[in-house]
This record gives C-alpha cells, structure tokens and sequence, in this order.
C-alpha cells in the first residue's frame, strides 16, 4: 500500500524525447512496482522547472529525477530537496556541484566531442559552420558545442560562424537556420544539438533547394531524424539512449532507497551514426 | 481532475446502457450487422474503463501531493510561530516566505483537481 | 463523491489563505486575540484535510466497486453471447437479466460517485 | 496495494446497535490492514439489504458479511456469493441452511429464553405480557420471541396477550406499546426483543403515568437503555456484544481468505442484566 513515489520531471512535457525517457521509466514503475508521475512544464521555461521541483519537495515525494539544467539556479532547489531528505538525481544533463546523489545521462561534452570528430572526417576537413541549440544558458547544450569547438579548433578548414537558440522546438530551429543563411550564405555545414534542431534545420534547407550540398549533422534518433538520415537530408545524428536513461533513474533511485551505495555518475552511450548505420 | 471524471463517468452510464441495448437487439434481429453494432459498443466501453482507471491513477497522485502539500503548509506556520516566539527575524521570515509559496501552490493544485488536467 | 469533494477542495483552497492571512495578522499585531484567530482557521484546516482523507478513502471504495462491475457487466455480456451462439436459451436469458440488473447497478453507482454519499 | 476488501452490510446503516457492530469492525479493519467497506439499507428493508448482497457480489468483493435475517430470502444470494468465491459470514443473525460459512453471534434463542426466565424470576411468576419485536420474518427476531415463549410456556401465572412489530425504530416501537396497552389495558410487563425496543416502550409508558408498575424487559445495552435501568424504568435488558462480533467477523473472514479452517459458529456471549449488575 505504501509503495515508493518518484517524480521525472522533464525539460517539456510533450517532447518526443522526454516521451521516451518517460516510457523508460514507466517500464521501471512496472518491473519495481513503484509509483512514476512525469510532470513538468508544458513549454520549457526554467523558471516553471524549478518550481515543480520546488513544489515536489513540498508534496514530499520519495526521490526527484530532474535535468540539472543551469548549475546557478538549479543547485539551490536540488540542494533543498537533499536537506529536507529527498535523493535527487540528475537525468540527460548533470549539475555535478549541487547535492545530487548521482547522474544518469550521457557524457554531453564527449557526445559533442564525437560530433565534431564526424563532421571532421566527413567534411574532409573543409566546412563553414553554423551552430543551432536548444539553450545557450543550458549546461548540456553548452558541453555539446563546447565538445565540438574543441574537436573542430584545430582544423584550419574548418570555420564556426554562427550559433543560435532553437528553444528546443522545431519551429524555432527552422526559423535560426532560416536566420544563419540569411547572414552567412557561405555555410555548408550544421550541427544541431538538441532532438529537433536538425529536423527543424532539414526543413529550412530542402525548402530552399540545398539540401544537396549542405552537411547536417544532428543529435538523437527521433522518426524523423531517421527519416531524413536515410533519405540523405540529414548525413549524420549523436545517438543518446533516452529510454535506458529513464529506465536506470528510477531503477538507481529505488536502489538509494534501500539504502544502497551507488557510483554518482552512470554514463549512458554516446555515438554518431550514418546513414550506413540503421538497419 | 473533477471535472474530466464527471464526463467520463457520464458516458460510460450511458455507453452501458448502450452495450445493453445493442446486445439485446442482436438476440432479436441475429444480423451480422447488430453484432458488429453490438462489438463497437463493446469495445468503447471497455476503453473507457481503461481511460477511468488511467485518470483515476494521476488523481492519486494529485491527491496524495495535495494532502502533503496541506501538511508542509502547517509546518511552515507552526515554524513561523515558533522563531516568531523566539524573535528570530530571519527564520521566521522565510518559513513565512514557504509558507506563502506552497499556499499559492494549494491553490493551483485545487485547481488541477477540479479542471484536471484535460491534456491527459 | 465528486459534488462533495468539488465543495471541499474550494474550502480547504480558500481556508490555506485564511490561515495565512490570520498568521500575518498575528505577526503584526501580537494580541493573543489574533493569535487564537490563527489558531481557529488552521485547526479548521486540519479538520478538513482529515475529512478529505475520509472522503477519498470512501471514494476509492466506491471506485474500485464501480470499476468491478464494469468488469462483470462485460463477462455477463459475454456469457449471453456464448450461450446465445449454442442455442442454450436458459443460460443466456439468466444471463441477460444478470447484465441487465448490473448495467442499472452501474447507472446508481454513477450517481453515487457524482453527488457522493452527501450524509457521510 | 492489494489489501482484502470486505463489506459489512448492516441492518439499517445509522442504527445504533450496527454502528457499533461497525467500531468493532474498523478496530479489526486497522489491526489486520484490510479494507471494510460499511453499506446497507439506510432504512430496514429486506430488498434493499439482499440488492446490497448482489451489488456487492457483482462488485467482487473478497467477502461478505451480513445478516441472514430470513433464510427464504437470503438463502439465494449467499450461496450465489459462494459459488463466485466469495465467502460469507452471518453476523448477529444466522442462516444455517444456507452455504454461509460461518456464523458470529448471538445464540438467539437462548437469549430469548434468558429473557423469560428473567421475566418469571422478577415478577414472581405472574405478568399479562405485551412482546415489541423489530420484525415477524427476521430470523433472530423470531428465535427470541420463541425462547421467551418457551421458557414461559410452563408457567401459569405468565399469559402473552400481543405481539407487535416495531421495525427495529424507537417511534415505531413506542406507537405499537401505545396500541397495546389500549388493546390491552391490562398489560403488566412489555419484552422488547431489539436494540430500541424497550426505549420506546419506555416512553410510552412514562408518558402515561404507568411506568412505577410496568416491568420491562429490552434487547442491548445502549446509552439510552442504560439510563433507563439505572432509572428504573426498566427492569431487566438482555446483553448481546455487538463491538466483539464486528471484530470477531472480520479476524474470521481474514483467516478464511488465508485457507484456515474455522468452526461455523462462534456464539458471543448472552445474559440479561439488572440495575445491580451496572458499574
Ligand atoms: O535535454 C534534451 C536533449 O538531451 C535532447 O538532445 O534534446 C532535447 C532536450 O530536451
Ligand atoms: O439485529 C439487531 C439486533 O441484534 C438488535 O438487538 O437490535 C437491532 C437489530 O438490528
């Protein structure tokens, strides 16, 4: 009658990509016989994220699974659920100097690393970049582009000259793609580093007619994206595993309750795929 | 929530009524067509327990949050009266601070309680 | 039922800022007159939060009781189908008439889950 | 998650006499963590308490406790609950011929015989005897009315003049003591055989003047009725434990679910008290 009550609460509602983290931790609800809600903001807003964490901690939930989006202002709250003895976990982005008891998600920094190493080998080194992201203010968008510039920073051929905010929506990646060729109509590349900017990206580019000699590379395996990389819009996408992040969160967060020690980080796996990839 | 319940229940009074009498007219007519007729109804029935049972679910969770948000609002009162009584300002003033947030949040949460949330 | 706990839930919404309004009030005046004020609305609150963990406990009855006979109208249903199908006329008029008794259960039940047992 | 639901389907829900039935039955309700359910008729009414059996039936239970006020009656619908699995406990009154599997109460009989061996005892075997019973068909009624017959019937000095029924109500009660001692003005002793029986009578006769030379003799120990022999309106009451049969009902229904053989029946205990016996 008691059973445990674990809150996941994503970065928005309805995105395909938290749908699948959702589905891997309802598969965890079942197989532990635990209660999962999912409840978070409907567009993302870290303001809105922070206060369903803030109101979790006051409907004294079990455990909170949360992104830990932007160290500054998510530390305080994960802090305040640990003190008031609430574990807390940090899914798909980590806020490693707060209080959380561990990380599942993927390393974000080597994910955008092997992103850059791809557009590398495929470009044969010669590309002029435009950058869409979900957040500039979120950690794992940050590790993402940061991993890339590393990668990228000394290859002579390669050039990054612009970056903009997709608000993680389709429509919006579209719209700042639509932007950066307005400005830099010498672009032949495009990295996109949340689920839908390359989607977004894709669109914009075969609407324009060049799709033929643009280089998209993408992050995560949503229909779409899969689509488009096997009609060849799309050359290349960063796989992450949303499900088995779900899955593993709830499944770790069981294992604190019973009192278990437990490594603070749990990378998922990260690679970049093309199109001779999929099945 | 309330609301969402209270459509839903009314339907499936109705839906039952529904199986009923198509049911009852296959036994008399004993066409295919009445069957079938018959199954459909059968079949939405079915799918509006699973939906009952579904949004049943969620509002356990609203409802057990509520309770506990009802509770942690007490005990953000009593810890104000508390270093209220030992004159300290600054405990007192951010339990009262808490005390304030998670009323509002009662009262959004009623909300979702009577409204639901008509998404799911 | 749903009527009850619509009433209840806007009470409870209503009397957190009671409370809150009384505890301010308690802190910049300092009578004991305001502070029993405080005293008489969080009290009033507790006693409702008790009695919406009654309601909901009934409630969960009630429900679990409804969901079940959704589930036996369906078998009933079914069983008239099949005892229909071999020609077995005693066996599925029993049967009808045990769906039709259920499916009016189903509709009193709907009622019941509505307004709720309003004397409770 | 899964505890057992039991319902207790009293006679009459606000009756006083079953709500304490139903404090037994909660008290056991939270020692064994089960589930009770309380729901019968609002008002006394066969119909309405066998519809509560089906309802309760097609609403799959996982056990029935209730009277078996009248085994015509009821006979159906208990062993109906028995052929679907669930089993069935009367309570307070028995239906022996029916597949019920165990029986926790009053030997209601012997309670009646109590009762006129009292009545002889106190009025030195000489009273013109005016019987309030809660219902002609109800089982428990009528083996306490024969009880009572049968311990008189030797008696010379004794003579049953009426029998009315009260419909287990105080007002009811009170208006068929009122029609007696008009039919019947040389009444000198009432029986009333349930809870609120000898209350009603009570009030009649005090009404009238009459209660100095009036003994009476009722059913259970409620507030009421205790004021009332401690007043020395009435003389005698017939003690019944309804809290220990509440309880006992629902610890019996839980080892049945737990495949333990019982005894089928469980007699609490009977016996009929005096101003003296009172603390
Ligand atoms: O955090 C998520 C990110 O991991 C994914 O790539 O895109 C959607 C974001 O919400
Ligand atoms: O059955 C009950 C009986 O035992 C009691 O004496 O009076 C009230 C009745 O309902």
């Amino acid at each position: 009658k008691q059973t445990y009550h674990f809150v996941l609460i994503p970065e928005e509602m309805d995105n395909d990509y938290w749908r699948l983290v959702e589905e891997g931790a309802r598969e965890a609800e079942k197989d532990l016989n635990v209660t999962l809600e999912y409840s978070g903001p409907v567009q993302a807003d870290i303001e809105e994220h922070i206060k369903k964490i803030d109101m979790a901690i006051a409907s004294k939930v079990d455990g909170i699974i949360t992104q830990g989006l932007n160290e500054n202002q998510f530390k305080p709250m994960i802090n305040k659920a640990i003190a008031k003895g609430i574990p807390v976990i940090t899914i798909d982005t980590d806020a490693p100097n707060s209080k959380r008891i561990a990380y599942v998600g993927t390393d974000n920094y080597l994910s955008g690393f092997l992103a850059g190493q791809a557009l590398i080998k495929d470009t044969k080194g010669k590309a002029v970049v435009g950058i869409i992201t979900g957040h500039f203010a979120a950690e794992h968008q940050r590790l993402r582009v940061q991993g890339f510039r590393d990668a990228v920073k000394n290859e002579p051929g390669i050039k990054i000259v612009a970056i903009e905010e997709s608000n993680i929506t389709r429509i919006e990646a579209a719209e700042k793609a639509g932007k950066i060729l307005a400005e830099h109509p010498e672009v032949t590349a495009f990295y996109g580093t949340s689920a839908l900017d390359a989607i977004g990206i894709a669109q914009v580019v075969e609407r324009m007619g060049i799709a033929e000699d643009m280089y998209i590379i993408g992050f995560d395996t949503l229909p779409e994206t899969l689509e488009l990389l096997k009609k060849g819009t799309i050359e290349a996408t960063v796989v992450q595993k949303p499900y088995e992040m779900g899955y593993k969160a709830v499944q770790l967060m069981l294992d604190i309750k019973n009192g278990k020690t437990i490594s603070p980080v749990h990378h998922t796996e990260t690679r970049v795929i093309h199109k001779e990839d999929l099945p | 929530g309330i609301l969402q319940r209270f459509f839903l229940l009314n339907e499936i009074s109705q839906r039952t009524g529904n199986v009923y009498r198509s049911l009852n007219a296959y036994l008399i007519e004993r066409s295919p067509e009445h069957f079938l007729r018959y199954q459909q109804e059968r079949q939405e029935l079915v799918v509006q327990q699973s939906r009952l049972k579904h949004t049943l679910m969620q509002q356990n969770i609203t409802v057990k949050n509520y309770q506990n948000l009802i509770t942690s609002f007490l005990e953000e009162c009593t810890a104000v009266v508390k270093y209220f009584e030992k004159q300290q300002l600054p405990a007192y003033s951010s339990h009262l601070a808490e005390a304030s947030k998670i009323s509002r949040f009662i009262q959004e949460t009623t909300l979702t309680l009577i409204d639901g949330e008509l998404t799911n």
